[in-house]
C-alpha cells in the first residue's frame, strides 16, 4: 500500500571495464563488472517512484559498499572486512523520480571474489531507503579481481617417486606457481615399470577449507582431468605434459583469507594400471592473477 | 611459442626402447 | 567384431554429419567438438587391428572435411581468429587421441598456410606423439601424421654453412622420419608382448598386417629429393640400421631389411654395401638373411650389369668378404643356405665379370671352406645342400659351354668329391653331355687325364 520506489544502481565507466561470468548458488550465470584495488567506485542511484504523483516518505537514503564473507553452513552471519557507507538523501520524501550520483573514493579491496562449495566472498553496493515498517533495499554485486606481480621465486617442481620394486618415476612441471592463463609444462619419465600400465592422467584439484580448529571442513572437487598418456611404458620412456590452464574455470590460490578460508590447488598425477588399481602423487601449486596488459 | 612449448627429454636407450615389459 | 565395427562406424558417420553441418554453419567450435567425439571412437580397444583400418581410414576421411574447412577459411584474408589460437584451443581436449589427431590436423593448415613456424611445428607433432603408448592406437597415430606431412615435409638441400631456417631444410625431415620411425618401430615390436603366449600365432598375423606402417616411414626418406649420398651414408641409413638391429626382432628385421633394398636406389645401395650386409650379420637367428642378401645381390647384379663403373668394381669383392664373415658369425643358418648364397656371388660374379675366371673359382674355393669347417666330407645326393651345391656346380658347366674352361677352375674338382657317388655322378653326366652338345675338341693327354678324373663315377 502507498508510495514504493525501483532503485537503480548505475556505475560509472561500464564501457571500459571487463565483464565476468559468475556461477550464482542457484546454477545462472551472472555478469558483474570487475574492479581492483584501489580502484574508486562511483556511480549514481536512480529512484524511480512507481506511482506517479503520489510522494514517498523515507527516514534518509544511504549507500554503503561492502566487502563480506559467507559461510553457506553459517547462513546468518556474515563476516564483514571492509564497510564504507554514504549518506545519499537526509530523511524527507521524494515526490518525483530523483537520481544520487555517488563516489567511494580509492577503496581498499584486499581479497578477490570467490563463490565456492561452501563459502562466498562478495563485494557489493547495498542501497537503502530507510522508511518506517520496511526498508527497500538494492544491492549490486561486483566482483574484485587481485592481482600478482611476477613471483621472484618461481622454481620448477622435480621429483623422483616410487613404489619399490614395482613403479618409479620422476616427474617434473616447470614451475610451481602459474597464473591462470599459463601452461603446466612437464614431463614424466620412467625409471622402473613392473606393472601393466593403462593410462596416465592429470587432474587439477581444488581443496576449500573453511572454519577453524575442530570446525575446519575440506572440501575437494577436482577441477578437470587431463589424459597424457594411453598405454602402457617401459623403462626409459619420457611423456610430455602440456596443460593450458585456461581452459579451465580456476581462481587464485587464498590463503587463510580473513583468518575464515582457503583455496589451494593440487596437480594429481594419476597413473591406472589394468586392473584399474591407481597410484598417484599430489603436489601442491600456487595459482595467482596475472594483470592483462590493457589493465596495467 | 607457448603452444609448442615442451622440456627437454631424457633419450631412451635402445636396450630399453625394445626391451620386453618388465 | 563386425557388431562392434558397425557401432563404432554408425556413432562416426553421426559425428561426422554433425560436423559438417556446424562447420557450413561457420560454427568452428561445434564442429570440433563433434570432430572430437567422432575421433574417440579410435580410442577403443575391442577392435582388431583390422577392424580398427578400417575405422581410422572412415574416420580420416572424415577429417579431411576439416581439414579443407580449415585451408580455405585461414587463407582468406582478414580472418580475425589466427591459427595459432587454435593450435592451442585444441589442446584442451581432455582425452589424448582425439587431442592428438586434431593437433596433427591444425599443425598441418598452419604449415600449409603460414611455413615460417614448419620445423618447430613437425618436431613438436612427432614428440607429443610419445603421449600414446598404446601399440596399436600409436602405430595409426603416427601413421597419421606421416601421411599429414607428405606434402609439407622440407626437402631443401642441407647448407651447413647456411643460417637455419624456420622452415627447414631435409635434414630436419629426416630427422623427423627417422624419430617417427624409430618409436612406431618400437610399438610394433613392442606388439609381441601383448597377450597370452598361446595368442603369440595371432599376434604375429596381426603384426603382419600392421608392417607397412612402419615401411612407410622408409617410402618418405626415399622420397626426399634432397637425400645426398652423404646424408643417406651418415644419417639416413645409419639411423635406420640403428633400430633395425636393436630391435632383436627377427619379423621387424626381415621386413625393414628387405624394405630398405626395395625403396633406396641401387646407387645408394652400392655406396653402403658393407655396411649393409655388416648388419645383417648381427640380425636375429629367426632372420632369413640368406633372402635378404640374395635380395640385394641380384639388384645389383642387375644394375651393375646396365651401370658398369669404378663404383662396381670392388662389389665382387665386398660380397664375397661379407659373406664369409656372415656364414662364420650366424652359426645356426642352414648348410643349404650358406651354398645358396654361394651361388647368387656365382650369379653375380658371371654376369657382371664374365672374365674373371679367378671370381668364379673364388665362389668354388669358398664353398669348399665352408665344408671343410663343417667337417662334411660327404654330401647325401637327396639332400638340400646337395641341390644348391649341384646347381652351383651346374652354373659354369652350362654359362661356358666348354669342360676346358671348368677344367681351369682350381676348386673345382675339390668341391666335386665332396659329393656322394649319386652326385659326382650327376655331374659328370652334366659335363659329357656339354662336351658332347657343344662339340669340344680334348685334344691333350693331360685334358683327357683332368676330364676322366671328373667324370670318373661313370668310368668306373
Amino acid at each position: 500500500f502507498g508510495q514504493s520506489a525501483d532503485i537503480d544502481i548505475v556505475l560509472d565507466g561500464t564501457e571500459n571495464r571487463q565483464r565476468v561470468g559468475v556461477k550464482t548458488e542457484d546454477g545462472k550465470k551472472e555478469g558483474y563488472l570487475v574492479y581492483y584495488d584501489g580502484e574508486s567506485v562511483s556511480g549514481k542511484v536512480n529512484i524511480t517512484l512507481k506511482k506517479p504523483g503520489y510522494k514517498l516518505e523515507h527516514q534518509g537514503i544511504k549507500i554503503e559498499f561492502s566487502g563480506q564473507i559467507e559461510l553457506y553452513y553459517d547462513r546468518g552471519n556474515h563476516y564483514e572486512f571492509t564497510s564504507l557507507t554514504k549518506e545519499l538523501a537526509r530523511p524527507g520524501e521524494l515526490t518525483q523520480n530523483t537520481s544520487y550520483p555517488f563516489e567511494f573514493l580509492n577503496v581498499e579491496k584486499p581479497f578477490e571474489s570467490y563463490t565456492g562449495s561452501n563459502v562466498r566472498l562478495r563485494y557489493l553496493l547495498r542501497v537503502t531507503i530507510v522508511r518506517r515498517i520496511s526498508d527497500t533495499v538494492k544491492e549490486l554485486d561486483l566482483v574484485v579481481h587481485t592481482l600478482s606481480s611476477y613471483p621472484d621465486m618461481n622454481n620448477s617442481i622435480k621429483m623422483e617417486v616410487g613404489i619399490e620394486d614395482c613403479l618409479h618415476i620422476e616427474f617434473e612441471y616447470n614451475k610451481c606457481k602459474y597464473h591462470l592463463k599459463d601452461v603446466i609444462v612437464g614431463k614424466i619419465y620412467f625409471l622402473l615399470v613392473r606393472i601393466k600400465l593403462k593410462h596416465m592422467e592429470i587432474a587439477i584439484i581444488k581443496k576449500e577449507t573453511t572454519g577453524t580448529g575442530a570446525n575446519m571442513f575440506t572440501e575437494s572437487d577436482t577441477i578437470a582431468k587431463y589424459e597424457i598418456m594411453d598405454g602402457a611404458p617401459v623403462r626409459g620412456e619420457s611423456i610430455p605434459i602440456r596443460v593450458f590452464l585456461a581452459g579451465y574455470e580456476l581462481t587464485p590460490t587464498m590463503k587463510d583469507i580473513n583468518k575464515k578460508f582457503s583455496v589451494k590447488y593440487y596437480l594429481n598425477l594419476v597413473l591406472m594400471d589394468e586392473e584399474d588399481r591407481r597410484y598417484f602423487k599430489q603436489q601442491e601449486i600456487t595459482l595467482w592473477r596475472k594483470g592483462e596488459k590493457a589493465h596495467s | 611459442i607457448e603452444a609448442t612449448r615442451r622440456l627437454n627429454v631424457k633419450k631412451q636407450t635402445l636396450d630399453d626402447a625394445y626391451a620386453a615389459p618388465a | 567384431q563386425e557388431k562392434l565395427l558397425e557401432e563404432a562406424m554408425t556413432n562416426v558417420r553421426f559425428q561426422a554429419h554433425q560436423m559438417k553441418m556446424s562447420l557450413d554453419k561457420q560454427k568452428l567450435m561445434d564442429g570440433l567438438k563433434h570432430a572430437s567425439s567422432m575421433l574417440s571412437e579410435l580410442r577403443t580397444s575391442l577392435l582388431s587391428p583390422k577392424s580398427y583400418y578400417e575405422l581410422y581410414m572412415t574416420i580420416t576421411d572424415e577429417l579431411r572435411y576439416l581439414e579443407s574447412y580449415l585451408l580455405e577459411e585461414f587463407r582468406k584474408e582478414q580472418k580475425d581468429r589466427k591459427i595459432p589460437d587454435l593450435y592451442e584451443i585444441v589442446q584442451y581436449a581432455g582425452n589424448i587421441v582425439p587431442r592428438l589427431y586434431l593437433l596433427i590436423t591444425v599443425g598441418l593448415v598452419h604449415i600449409q598456410t603460414n611455413s615460417s613456424s614448419k620445423k618447430d611445428l613437425m618436431k613438436d607433432l612427432v614428440e607429443m606423439c610419445r603421449g600414446v603408448q598404446h601399440p596399436l592406437r600409436g602405430l595409426f597415430l603416427r601413421n597419421y601424421l606421416l601421411q599429414c606431412m607428405r606434402n609439407v615435409l622440407p626437402d631443401t638441400p642441407d647448407d651447413p654453412n647456411a643460417a637455419e631456417t624456420p622452415e627447414g631444410t631435409v635434414r630436419d625431415s629426416i630427422d623427423f622420419v627417422l624419430m617417427n620411425f624409430a618409436e612406431m618401430n618400437k610399438l610394433w615390436v613392442r606388439m609381441q608382448h601383448q597377450g597370452h603366449s598361446r595368442e603369440r600365432e595371432r599376434r604375429e598375423q596381426e603384426r603382419e598386417e600392421l608392417k607397412i606402417l612402419v615401411g612407410t616411414n622408409l617410402v618418405r626418406l626415399s622420397q626426399l629429393d634432397s637425400v645426398s649420398l652423404d646424408l643417406y651414408k651418415k644419417l639416413v641409413l645409419p639411423g635406420i640400421l640403428e633400430q633395425v638391429v636393436s630391435c632383436r626382432d627377427a619379423i621387424a628385421q626381415e621386413y625393414l631389411m628387405e624394405c630398405i633394398i626395395q625403396v633406396f636406389p641401387d646407387e645408394l645401395h652400392l655406396a653402403t654395401l658393407s655396411a649393409f650386409l655388416k648388419s645383417c650379420s648381427e640380425l636375429q637367428a629367426g632372420v632369413n638373411v640368406k633372402n635378404v642378401i640374395i635380395s640385394l645381390m641380384n639388384r645389383l647384379a642387375t644394375f651393375t650389369q646396365k651401370n658398369p663403373s669404378p663404383e662396381t668394381a670392388q662389389l665382387f669383392d665386398i660380397f664375397s668378404d661379407q659373406i664369409a664373415s656372415i656364414i662364420q658369425c650366424r652359426h645356426e643358418m642352414l648348410v643349404e643356405d650358406m651354398v645358396s648364397l654361394e651361388v647368387s656371388l656365382l650369379d653375380l660374379a658371371l654376369k657382371c665379370y664374365p672374365d674373371r675366371i679367378d671370381y668364379v673359382d673364388k665362389v668354388m674355393e669358398s664353398t669348399v671352406a665352408i665344408f671343410e669347417k663343417l667337417s662334411l666330407d660327404r654330401i647325401e645326393y637327396y639332400s638340400a645342400t646337395s641341390r644348391e651345391l649341384t646347381r652351383l656346380m651346374k652354373i659354369p658347366i652350362d654359362e661356358y659351354n666348354d669342360v676346358l674352361r671348368v677344367l681351369e677352375l682350381e676348386h673345382y674338382i675339390r668341391l666335386l668329391v665332396c659329393f656322394d657317388y649319386q652326385g659326382r655322378s650327376a655331374i659328370a653326366s652334366a659335363l659329357v653331355n656339354s662336351a658332347l652338345e657343344n662339340g669340344t675338341l680334348i685334344s691333350t693327354p693331360e685334358q683327357v687325364d683332368a676330364i676322366l678324373s671328373m667324370i670318373s663315377p661313370m668310368v668306373t
